[in-house]
């Protein structure tokens, strides 16, 4: 489960 | 655990990956892997002894004081070098590079991976939890059968090579299935509790290690003193304990 929650992490919207 | 606890533990777990771990965990396998996260699952034990990467010998472990029979973070992971604080380093490293893929710092992602698998795995063997005055039962000399060994080796290869023999035809892969065939009638209902993890934590060994230290004070350390010849009995009530610290291990490394 550790991996599935890291690799499903979406990535953060880039700072304008 | 020796390799075959690892790579039980690994292969279980990729029974388990979603969609986007299958294709994350693909891209950062070495080549040798052939495409497999269970054959570079004990390549953290392969390298520790190396000049260059012997700091990571205290990553195995928590130095749990002698007949304390809990878990402190704050007591047993000085300043962060325990196997603890790894799983936490290495869940951080494999994030800052999947939540913001313009990360300052470019960890080796490939070694975090593998220290990761590597580390769910050691921290659910009750003595790596163990105490600190005899090194979580390596310093426990006992008698396995007829075989001279320590009680640390007993707990990493022996009740699972005894097991294999056993039950299991010899085979591995007929143990592993049998752990998975477990894991889906047995204890499918304690599956989900064994995924999650508190507070939206990604991450959140210390309760594994809790459990792994009241393990090691209540079945390893038990009926086990220097001297001793361990046989049958001990490892008929033991096996259970094993089989079931790798299944659940399995399931939150996925």
């Amino acid at each position: 489960a550790t991996l599935n929650r890291i690799f499903s992490a979406k990535p953060k919207l880039a700072r304008a | 655990w020796g390799d075959d606890g690892h790579y039980a533990v690994c292969k279980i777990a990729q029974g388990y990956f979603e969609e986007e771990t299958v294709v994350a965990v693909k891209k950062l396998l070495p080549e040798y892997a052939g495409g497999e996260l269970a054959a570079v699952c004990s390549w953290p034990d392969d390298i520790k002894k190396l000049p260059q990467w012997r700091w990571t010998g205290a990553l195995h472990f928590a130095d749990t004081p002698d007949f304390k029979c809990n878990y402190e973070y704050s007591r047993d992971c000085p300043k962060d070098v325990c196997v603890t604080g790894a799983i936490f380093n290495y869940t951080n490293q494999l994030l800052s590079a999947s939540e913001n893929s313009h990360s300052i710092v470019h960890y080796n992602l490939t070694e975090a991976l593998m220290f990761l698998s590597h580390y769910m795995g050691d921290i659910h063997q009750p003595l790596h939890e163990g105490f600190l005055g005899d090194l979580g039962g390596n310093r426990v000399k006992v008698n396995w059968y007829s075989q001279e060994t320590n009680l640390h080796r007993v707990w990493d290869d022996m009740i699972i090579d005894s097991a294999r023999e056993t039950y299991y035809n010899s085979s591995l892969s007929i143990m592993i299935q049998s752990l998975q065939a477990k894991l889906k009638y047995g204890w499918s209902n304690d599956v989900p509790s064994w995924k999650s993890c508190p507070l939206n934590q990604k991450a959140c060994p210390n309760p594994y290690a809790s459990e792994s230290i009241d393990l090691a004070c209540k079945y390893a350390y038990t009926n086990a003193t220097v001297g001793t010849t361990l046989g049958d009995y001990y490892f008929l009530s033991r096996l259970p304990v094993v089989e079931k610290r790798l299944a659940q291990d399995g399931i939150r490394l996925a």
